[in-house]
């Protein structure tokens, strides 16, 4: 039996919302760790890593580690059935083949129960080596969605160039070329706006634009973001939900041209 | 500009 009953309903929401552009379908693995989903996106150039500590819920209970085949559309469309401030119970028995959801108002006036039908999901677990990166940038998630968005009108590649200057972000494209220099500032009034730079070694990375924007959908959930960069390593984009779990999307670089 | 690369270089299987 799993069962996991999640107070902040609307983190499952946005964690939903925020992957279901990417991967389309997934396994969710519930055991004594969490409730964990990889899942690659079908062209396999980038990976979404998500978890929710046993912690995030109240309670949690996994008697047996499963492996829920889940879509993610399918999923976002029942969760868009509850309110944001809904608490949402998830339910499977052992065996299963469907997934029961319960949301409940803050005040139990109301209970709504859905049944999600599973799939069988033939996927890749990947194994993701331990990395030091040349340079980790911890930003604004809205600064960050700011500059792929804008960026994104110009290229449909981003070059991320850190350097002792700080943080450029280029595109170059048919109607010319934009670039957005960020420098490292704990100077600010909002401690979520400070852009905090740790730099091992200069790097330079080109990525494809269209799945940082997708990546920044994410934004919602959390105030802040951290990139990790090494030459010829995919990046690493990090978002932590408050204390409970994260979301960490892995994306292949472009080859030089 | 550039040809993408699949994650499946850098990560085992």
């Amino acid at each position: 039996m799993f069962e996991a009953r999640l107070n902040q309903g609307a983190v499952l929401k946005k964690l939903v919302d925020a992957v279901r552009d990417i991967v389309s379908e997934g396994n969710f693995d519930c055991n004594e760790n969490g409730l964990a989903l990889q899942a690659m996106d079908s062209a396999h150039v980038a990976l979404v890593a998500m978890l929710l500590r046993p912690d995030a819920f109240e309670p949690y209970r996994c008697d047996r580690n499963m492996s829920l085949g889940i879509s993610l559309k399918s999923l976002g469309t029942i969760l868009r059935c509850a309110s944001n401030d809904d608490i949402i119970t998830l339910r499977a028995e052992d065996t299963a083949d469907q997934l029961a959801l319960t949301f409940e108002s803050p005040q139990s006036d109301k209970v709504s129960e859905y049944v999600l039908n599973l799939m069988d999901i033939d996927s890749e677990h990947l194994g993701i080596p331990d990395t030091s990166y040349d340079t980790v940038i911890h930003m604004s998630s809205a600064e960050f969605q700011r500059i792929c968005r804008d960026l994104q009108q110009l290229s449909d590649s981003v070059t991320i160039d850190a350097s002792k200057e700080g943080i450029k972000f280029t595109a170059t494209g048919q109607l010319g070329s934009g670039q957005v220099m960020l420098r490292q500032n704990m100077n600010v009034d909002r401690e979520e706006d400070a852009t905090v730079i740790e730099m091992q070694q200069p790097v330079q990375l080109t990525f494809a634009v269209k799945y940082l924007s997708m990546f920044a959908k994410t934004t919602p959930l959390c105030n802040r973001v951290t990139l990790c960069l090494s030459k010829d390593v995919p990046l690493l984009l990090e978002y932590k939900i408050d204390e409970i779990g994260y979301i960490r999307y892995y994306l292949a670089p472009k080859v030089d041209s | 500009s550039g040809q993408q690369r699949s994650l499946l270089s850098f990560f085992k299987k």
